[in-house]
């Protein structure tokens, strides 16, 4: 209750006139900032706490990527294997949504669903202008693409990201860009 | 070299000329042309400027952003059609990806400005522009924080006789989520949903078949309203604020329109929250 608290806190001061229209000095911008990132670590910790009792033989934290918006995710860069949890908020399902997630070359990479099934997946580069965002802190040069066929409404979906040196069967496939010249 | 065309869901056709740039959209055999483009307002440096508080540029015309030609590559995926992309760099500060989902029926613009160049002491609000050859009788549609969509009428109030005074901010309007103009002879309606709250009109230079809508702002002056400083956020590294943000495209028959945005603004605005653990391949079978 106290981790939700705090942003409920947050949103309550962010209704003030000057955070609604953005015209807060800029120091101010930088403090409602700091707040709402404090708010969003503790609604984390509940997520966690959520998947802890729905989950009980899983024991790791889950990890949250707050940098997918400039294609950064320490998660997914690193080269290593991950489980990919997806809860949809939403009172409908989801059919065929597609996911990105930044990932780094010389490895190979494979998504499985839920039933260990691989489903088709690509690799796109991630743009120069992404990759050089000022402050973006990452080694991922490329998007690993795949299609969540189906996310139940206020469902959990869990996917695998089967991350190998070699190349397997099913890896993602790599795909080249075509320059425009005319 | 003579372009490509992309066949989505729902039977929509996009279409690129061979500069990379999008050129046609085609709907129920109806073919609408379409470019989209960014552009910038100069900041005024006397007067009363454009600020945190108000939209004041010194010119009521825009500037296009890019100083040369614009590079654009192709990503397709021909195995399973789960990318169709284009990347195009404009600038060395505005890049975008526009991206075409078989499985979908809108078109993703997902761009890049910033950080805004201030070098030559001028500051910059840059809009991004759809144009098309709809005739929208000079009306367009904005939504009242995700509810009521809003007829708007340039240059037009309609409670009472409107003096032009702000050629171009006083036909600006707040978007919270969508923003569309209609064809009624054609019965299309083009709406463009955006990811959080920008200021969105008519093109001044086209009041018919375009939509602006501003994305980023660097100013140099303070608008003396109150805040007491210009609108120059330094951003991580002190040099300028960069934004990543999307659009997303549908044109439908305006009796279609309602039911497509409306449930994609939810999507939008409640995206699936994404976690992840360690694994180990074998885990796979045990779970």
């Amino acid at each position: 209750e106290m981790n939700i608290t705090r942003m409920r806190e947050a949103m309550g001061v962010m209704q003030h006139h000057d955070a609604v229209t953005g015209t807060e000095k800029q120091h101010v911008a930088f403090n409602y900032a700091k707040m709402l990132d404090a708010a969003m670590t503790q609604c984390r910790h509940v997520i966690n706490e959520s998947y802890r009792k729905l989950f009980p033989s899983q024991t790791e934290q889950h990890q949250f990527c707050p940098y997918l918006n400039i294609s950064s995710c320490p998660a997914t860069e690193m080269g290593e294997s991950r489980m990919i949890h997806l809860y949809n908020p939403l009172g409908h399902r989801l059919v065929n949504r597609t996911i990105r997630l930044p990932v780094k070359d010389g490895y190979y990479y494979q998504i499985r669903n839920q039933y260990g099934n691989t489903i088709p997946s690509v690799l796109v580069p991630i743009p120069e202008f992404v990759r050089k965002i000022p402050g973006r802190i990452s080694v991922a040069n490329k998007e690993l693409v795949f299609r969540v066929p189906i996310m139940e409404s206020l469902g959990i979906t869990t996917m695998y990201m089967d991350v190998t040196e070699k190349k397997q069967p099913y890896s993602a496939v790599e795909i080249e860009g075509e320059k425009f010249n005319g | 070299n003579e372009g490509i065309r992309i066949q989505m869901q729902d039977g929509l056709i996009v279409e690129f000329d061979s500069n990379g740039t999008i050129s046609t959209m085609i709907r129920n055999d109806q073919s609408i042309s379409i470019s989209n483009e960014f552009r910038f307002y100069r900041g005024a440096d006397i007067g009363r400027h454009s600020g945190a508080y108000i939209f004041r540029p010194s010119e009521q015309k825009t500037f296009p952003v890019n100083r040369k030609k614009m590079e654009a590559t192709l990503y397709i995926d021909r195995k399973f059609g789960i990318v169709q992309q284009v990347h195009q760099q404009f600038d060395s500060y505005v890049g975008q990806i526009i991206r075409m989902d078989e499985k979908t029926d809108y078109v993703e613009f997902d761009f890049v400005v910033g950080p805004i160049p201030v070098n030559d002491k001028i500051g910059k609000e840059i809009i991004t522009r759809y144009s098309t050859n709809l005739e929208n009788d000079e009306t367009f549609y904005t939504d009242a924080n995700g509810r009521q969509m809003l007829r708007r009428r340039w240059n037009y109030r309609p409670s009472w006789k409107y003096e032009i005074q702000e050629p171009v901010s006083g036909n600006y309007y707040p978007v919270n989520s969508r923003i569309a103009i209609r064809d009624v002879g054609k019965s299309l309606q083009m709406t463009i949903m955006t990811d959080r709250s920008q200021g969105g009109s008519l093109s001044p230079e086209q009041i018919n078949g375009s939509i602006d809508l501003m994305v980023h702002r660097r100013l140099l002056h303070d608008d003396y309203f109150g805040v007491g400083e210009p609108l120059n956020e330094p951003g991580v590294d002190g040099h300028g604020l960069v934004i990543r943000g999307r659009h997303l495209l549908l044109l439908d028959q305006v009796e279609q329109a309602a039911v497509k945005h409306r449930p994609l603004a939810q999507e939008m605005f409640m995206e699936p929250i994404i976690s992840f653990t360690p694994f180990q391949s074998s885990t796979i079978m045990n779970n």
